[in-house]
């Protein structure tokens, strides 16, 4: 599995 | 979420109470760069377009309306509120933020992780964030003595960028699909900025003098 982009922050 | 996530959040939080305050106690904006909070507004406008289409957690979403609230609120004050409005020190707040925009602009065309329109708004407030303080630190060289409530704002905002980065550390190392180079890299030259401010802020609060950037 990779490391992918994630919009979990502010 | 993490303990370093958490901390940045607050601080993040706790340097807009620390402004408005300022503004509402004080009924002044003085050594406050509008075209900074400007910026601000920008940013989240632009990165917080998501609250509409996409759903984290109740904390981020709570969080997202609270700091463009707060953002929004800050600037109504510094252009419009009939008292604070004349405390604005606008022959101090000369940075061409024009320049930042159509920059971050460019470079979101330029380097991003999807073409779309979404995402390219998304980067250009990643990296307009990282250059958003420029005219505030500008600014305070040139107000001279610099109130405790200002000083304390930049201070506050500071730290918020480097605990940002010990959160990217310690993701980086817990979680194994956890990855955002754009973030990363913008994020550490928001920081590095900051590093100019922290020295003199800390040598002066050493001394137990009032804060003056020369």
């Amino acid at each position: 599995e990779s490391r992918g982009e994630m919009k979990d922050e502010l | 979420m993490n303990v370093f996530r958490l901390a940045g959040d607050l601080t993040h939080l706790l340097s807009l109470v620390v402004l408005l305050l300022k503004i509402v106690a004080t009924k002044s904006c003085r050594g406050v760069s509008a075209k900074t909070q400007e910026l601000y507004a920008i940013v989240f406008v632009t990165r917080y377009l998501d609250l509409l289409f996409s759903f984290v957690s109740l904390y981020n979403s709570v969080m997202k309306v609270v700091f463009l609230g707060s953002a929004f609120s800050i600037v109504y004050f510094m252009r419009y509120h009939k008292v604070v409005r004349h405390t604005y020190d606008r022959e101090l707040d000369t940075f061409r933020s024009s320049f930042l925009v159509a920059g971050s602009m460019v470079l979101a065309l330029l380097i991003n992780s999807k073409y779309t329109f979404f995402e390219v708004l998304w980067t250009f407030s990643i990296y307009l964030e990282a250059v958003a303080i420029l005219p505030q630190l500008v600014m305070l060289q040139r107000t001279g003595n610099i109130d405790n409530l200002t000083g304390n704002y930049v201070f506050l905002l500071g730290m918020y960028r480097g605990l940002y980065i010990l959160n990217w550390i310690y993701r980086y190392s817990t979680e194994r699909r956890y990855w955002q180079m754009i973030v990363w890299v913008s994020g550490i030259i928001q920081t590095a900025l900051y590093a100019d401010f922290f020295y003199y802020y800390l040598k002066c609060w050493n001394e137990n003098r009032t804060l003056v950037i020369p």
